[in-house]
């Protein structure tokens, strides 16, 4: 087979030639899946004028609703080991991730390195992450309210008044906390972050997270300076982890994907804390 | 208590709006990072004292010191570690701040891909080595020799508890260990 695979007894990760993740296995189901990083455009506004000012730091306002692909073939290195499988994946020159499945785990992670983001085209980028899945979700998804419970979410929709949206995409965007979710009768699929990032689904099946952004004009929200982190020359690099559930919506109580994703959640926060000591001069036996 | 204020202080100015959302001016974010390195550096001494005290059974050995250092690696973020780069014997204590039992992967930045890993009973544990990424090992500012990243599961750690690991790059290894991607597919 030209594809590539990755994964152990609970999940399996699929890529295709062009390097992009295609399928996932899981749950006793294999369903279409795709990743991939795109951007989209700030907008640059005219920041005398409310309704008229530029994406910044307290804003995120994209030029248009396009969305700009960073790559269109990824180049891949595969590491198959006892404890993991890895896929090493280059978008471009400032885009590349490390899929990683371990062993043990009912999960896949994502480990994303962005950046610099660059600004020779004097365009301020957006960048985001994209799953795109085959499940139903009707415009339905769910977003964690500070890693605690899960607010329902529907697009183009607010709880309380009849919302006509002028700015489709910024204005479908939650804060996510730790994770964002989607499902159907028969799927269900989340990410969890390591850190708090905007998300929203903006078609049935997809969701994204904004990962970095370099902007190069004040929003006028008071901040007084452009989102492009000068004082390091080149611009910020940002590395970060998703992991991704798959797996049926409906399970029996006690296993379900939730209870799993909850328990994750809580080890991806609060992971163990490292101390390292020198032994140079200390055999092992010595040391226990 | 000077280190625990200077962190119960920093704690605080990070409850500012501008420090949650990321709204502050770029100089005030350099501070605020200083504020939390320098605060986590004091801190490191009360960490230290702690750990010594509990590790310090009346079985201790004493051909090792009554006082150990207790090193935080803050650039692990970017599989960066001085100590584990750099010297072929150290100690790796986990502490699990979860109030229930955990395992976890844990990955360890190093220089070669030659490294034997003993649980808390002396017990050889299976590892794995993989490359750091190349887009990693390529930043510009970073400053590190680690090449490889080094992998073994710690199993069972205790809930707000701790478990101490000895990684040591034996003398003689097998070459076979040395990671290599799969044969690409076309």
């Amino acid at each position: 087979s030209s594809l590539t695979r990755i994964g152990n007894g609970n999940i399996k990760l699929t890529f295709d030639t062009n390097g992009f993740l295609s399928e996932v296995t899981a749950d006793g189901m294999t369903r279409q899946l795709s990743q991939e990083f795109l951007y989209y455009e700030g907008a640059i506004g005219n920041n005398a004028e409310f309704l008229n000012r530029s994406s910044g730091a307290y804003i995120f306002r994209p030029k248009a609703d396009k969305v700009f692909f960073a790559s269109d073939r990824v180049a891949i290195e595969v590491y198959k080991g006892p404890l993991v499988q890895e896929v090493h994946q280059k978008f471009n020159d400032w885009v590349s991730q490390v899929v990683r499945i371990y062993k043990q785990s009912n999960h896949a992670e994502f480990e994303w390195l962005v950046g610099p983001i660059p600004i020779e085209d004097h365009m301020g980028k957006e960048v985001i992450t994209r799953f795109k899945s085959d499940i139903e979700s009707d415009g339905i998804f769910y977003t964690d309210s500070n890693g605690r419970e899960m607010l329902k979410r529907q697009r183009n929709h607010r709880e309380t008044w009849n919302v006509k949206l002028q700015e489709r995409v910024s204005g479908n965007y939650y804060p996510v906390t730790t994770k964002i979710a989607l499902e159907d009768t028969t799927a269900r699929m989340a990410i969890l972050t390591d850190r708090a990032q905007g998300g929203s689904s903006l078609q049935d099946g997809e969701l994204e997270l904004m990962v970095h952004r370099r902007l190069l004009h004040d929003d006028a929200f008071g901040v007084g300076e452009a989102l492009n982190e000068t004082e390091f020359g080149e611009g910020l690099i940002a590395r970060g982890k998703h992991h991704l559930f798959f797996g049926q919506s409906d399970r029996r109580p006690g296993v379900s994907l939730k209870a799993m994703e909850r328990l994750l959640q809580l080890q991806t926060l609060l992971p163990a804390w490292k101390f390292f000591s020198n032994m140079t001069a200390y055999s092992s036996d010595q040391w226990l | 208590d000077p280190h625990l204020n200077f962190m119960r202080e920093t704690m605080g100015i990070m409850q500012h709006h501008d420090a949650v959302t990321g709204t502050e001016k770029q100089k005030v974010a350099l501070d605020y990072a200083k504020r939390l390195s320098v605060a986590l550096r004091a801190c490191s001494t009360n960490m230290r004292s702690t750990l010594n005290q509990l590790s310090s059974g009346k079985n201790r050995s004493t051909a090792v010191p009554a006082a150990l250092e207790f090193k935080t690696c803050t650039l692990l973020n970017i599989s960066s570690c001085a100590l584990s780069e750099t010297n072929t014997r150290f100690a790796l204590t986990l502490y699990n701040p979860l109030a229930h039992e955990t395992d976890e992967y844990i990955r360890i930045p190093v220089a070669d891909y030659k490294y034997a890993v003993l649980d808390p009973t002396g017990k050889s544990l299976p590892t794995q080595v993989v490359p750091v990424p190349n887009a990693v090992a390529k930043i510009k500012y970073r400053r590190s020799i680690a090449q490889y990243e080094l992998i073994f599961l710690a199993a069972k750690l205790p809930a707000v508890g701790y478990r101490t690991y000895y990684i040591e790059k034996p003398d003689i290894a097998p070459d076979d260990l040395k990671p290599g991607p799969a044969p690409k597919k076309t």
